[in-house]
């Protein structure tokens, strides 16, 4: 995360790092005792469960706690290489046992509306710079939701953006997610102070460059698919 | 004839007798302050599991989904209700949170189950468990706005505080951590 700061432990307790031998990949979002929601493109070219892995806490490593994955289900019309369709479910081989510092994120309805310039918030070990250095405490950013036709207007991202997809960040730029948030929760909270998962961190061109902010795969667009696929 | 061995007593110096005196009380004094301290002046928290019903609420399964627009309406008028009758109540210093955890929809009601954090000094508890009951049995009384609610349906037990964070640690989207509030 670019222009974020450090999060507290158990501040953001469905933030998991998917780990490919071992390694940071990618961030996911845990949404019950057993299933992740993650990006598609985490998985590019290596969709072997055994692969990956799962952590939770607020440190990459040592992790605070660690997940064996045994099924990836990556969206049926994500095609690599494009940006649409970027999301995919994680199975863990075992139930994670909710504690303070790790519980899951709400989903959700897939009607309900998340307006331009709300308050949301960014999480994850990603980059603190476009190809620079990684964080070793999860990081958090408040950013705001960006209207789409902002977002796409020509010297921003020139109607690439879909309507599956969700821009958030500043048309200014500085604070952003970057390489290695992907997958990451995009977060919103309601008046009860209750979190929601409004986005899945996705594409952007570099970080917290103007005019370029951050795109988002927008949850309630796959509500019903996530429902199908995990039942919840 | 033998003579009685007389032993001549030797008294402790006046300085020592003082001092053992000073000691002794010393000891006592901070015994019973920490007795007080811990007993009467520390707070202690204490986590608590109700229900109660609202009644004239028709049959909605909805209510029952915790991410459904229906239980979170109903959800944050019932814990507006409760934060405000607490913070009006002569206990709003021992008060310190309460969530709505879940709601069953029945025929023609809903039960909503709510979890309650007080603190109150050791020695007080019971006393302050009779009093949070009474806020609240007055508060379901109290039929101003749209809800109507059974004063006679509450239930209110203590639990721990392992039981407290199970409970809402099972629910989505809550933190044990608050962070600083975010901009919306």
């Amino acid at each position: 995360v670019k222009g974020g700061s450090n999060a507290l432990e158990g501040e953001w307790p469905w933030q998991a790092s998917l780990k490919k031998n071992g390694q940071h990949r990618c961030g996911a979002s845990l949404i019950s005792e057993r299933y992740l929601v993650t990006a598609a493109h985490c998985f590019r070219m290596a969709q072997n469960p055994k692969n990956y892995t799962v952590s939770f806490g607020t440190k990459v490593s040592p992790p605070y706690m660690q997940h064996y994955v045994q099924q990836i289900i990556i969206h049926e019309d994500y095609i690599q290489g494009e940006h649409h369709d970027d999301i995919a479910i994680i199975l863990l081989t075992e139930k994670v046992i909710f504690k303070n510092d790790v519980h899951r994120v709400c989903l959700p309805e897939a009607t309900q509306i998340f307006l331009p310039g709300e308050g949301v918030v960014v999480t994850g070990w990603g980059a603190f710079s476009y190809n620079g250095k990684y964080p070793v405490l999860l990081q958090k950013a408040p950013v705001k939701i960006i209207d789409t036709n902002t977002c796409n207007s020509r010297e921003a991202y020139d109607g690439l953006v879909q309507d599956t997809m969700l821009c958030a960040g500043y048309m200014e730029g500085n604070i952003d997610a970057c390489q290695g948030d992907s997958g990451g929760p995009l977060v919103y909270p309601n008046s009860r102070n209750i979190w929601y998962l409004v986005g899945i961190v996705s594409w952007g061109v570099e970080c917290g460059k103007v005019n370029k902010p951050g795109v988002y795969v927008r949850v309630t667009a796959y509500r019903n698919w996530i429902a199908s696929k995990t039942g919840i | 004839m033998y003579r009685p061995v007389t032993t001549s007593r030797t008294s402790l110096p006046l300085w020592m007798i003082a001092l053992i005196v000073f000691g002794v009380l010393a000891i006592l004094g901070v015994t019973i302050g920490l007795l007080v301290h811990f007993l009467a002046v520390e707070n202690t928290t204490y986590n608590y599991r109700g229900s109660f019903k609202v009644l004239n609420i028709p049959y909605n399964r909805n209510y029952e989904r915790e991410t459904s627009p229906e239980n979170n309406y109903l959800s944050e008028i019932l814990e507006t209700k409760i934060a405000d009758a607490f913070h009006s109540s002569s206990i709003y210093r021992q008060y310190i949170n309460s969530q709505v955890i879940t709601l069953v929809p029945e025929n023609n009601s809903v039960t909503a189950h709510i979890w309650l954090l007080f603190k109150a000094p050791r020695s007080t508890k019971e006393n302050t468990r009779r009093r949070i009951e009474s806020v609240l049995h007055q508060m379901l009384s109290n039929h101003s706005g749209s809800l109507t609610t059974d004063p006679n349906s509450l239930r209110l037990m203590e639990i721990s505080k392992a039981d407290a964070e199970k409970i809402i640690n099972s629910r989505c989207g809550r933190r044990a951590r608050m962070s600083a509030t975010y901009d919306r």
